[in-house]
């Protein structure tokens, strides 16, 4: 038996839509920790890394680990139909091929549920090691959204430098170059407008904006992301979910001509 | 065009 009551229903909207063109089915893993996915999308080129942890909800009901195979297309069809000030339950019992999302609006004078079919998914769980990276990069999420967006019009590629003067996003494409340095600035009077980098040794990766710009549809989820960058690693770009955990994208480089 | 990389070239299966 699961029972899982989330007040701030719109997390699990935004979560659905920050995740649901990157990937197409996935496991959604429940236990006593919490409510977590780890999927890749159909190119293996990138990984997402969801965790809302058990006390992040109002209630916490898992009798025993649980994995639920869904379609996020279908999933977000259903979260859809969920108000944004819903409180959003699911449920699902032992061995049943169904999950039940039930919606109550906050003056408890309308309740839906919605059905929707599970299914078998054969997915991959990777390991993903503890790494000390090069550099961290933490800055407003709007304004990543912004560059990843404004370059993307521009090249397909973003070279992701940083040095100690900043962090450089640049790219080419048929039409000419852009390069956009942010530098830091912790001096700002609100701390999720502060752009923060701490650094080991400089890094420069290249990375393919299409998945770049697919993971910025996170941004409201959080106003701060993080990015994680090692000379040999994939970058993660990480987005807080507030007092519950993550969401995390692993991107791998491209390699350097 | 710099080719890419995959995730699992990085991470391995548990």
């Amino acid at each position: 038996m699961l029972e899982l009551r989330l007040v701030q229903g719109s997390l699990l909207k935004k979560v659905l839509e920050a995740i649901k063109d990157l990937v197409n089915d996935a496991n959604f893993d429940c236990s006593a920790t919490g409510f977590s996915l780890q999927a890749m999308d159909s190119s293996h080129v990138a990984l997402v890394a969801l965790l809302l942890r058990s006390e992040g909800f109002e209630h916490y009901r898992c009798d025993r680990n649980l994995s639920m195979g869904m379609n996020l297309g279908n999933m977000a069809k259903m979260l859809k139909c969920a108000g944004n000030d819903d409180i959003i339950t699911l449920k699902a019992d032992d061995g049943s091929d169904t999950v039940t999302f039930m919606f109550e609006s906050p003056t408890q004078d309308k309740i839906s549920d919605f059905e929707m079919k599970l299914m078998d998914i054969d997915s991959e769980h990777l390991g993903i090691p503890e790494a000390e990276y090069h550099a961290i990069v933490r800055m407003p999420s709007s304004e990543f959204g912004r560059i990843c967006k404004d370059l993307s019009s521009i090249g397909d590629t973003v070279v992701i430098s940083v040095t100690k003067e900043g962090v450089k996003f640049s790219t080419r494409g048929d039409i000419g170059t852009a390069n956009i340095v942010c530098r830091q600035n912790n001096t700002v009077d609100k701390p999720e407008e502060a752009t923060i980098i701490e650094m080991t040794e400089p890094v420069s990766l290249t990375f393919a904006l299409r998945y770049m710009n697919s993971f910025t549809k996170a941004t409201p989820l959080s106003s701060i992301v993080t990015l994680s960058l090692s000379s040999d690693l994939p970058v993660v770009v990480e987005y807080k979910i507030a007092e519950m955990g993550y969401i995390r994208f692993y991107l791998a480089p491209k390699i350097e001509e | 065009v710099n080719p890419q990389r995959q995730i699992t070239s990085f991470f391995s299966k548990t």
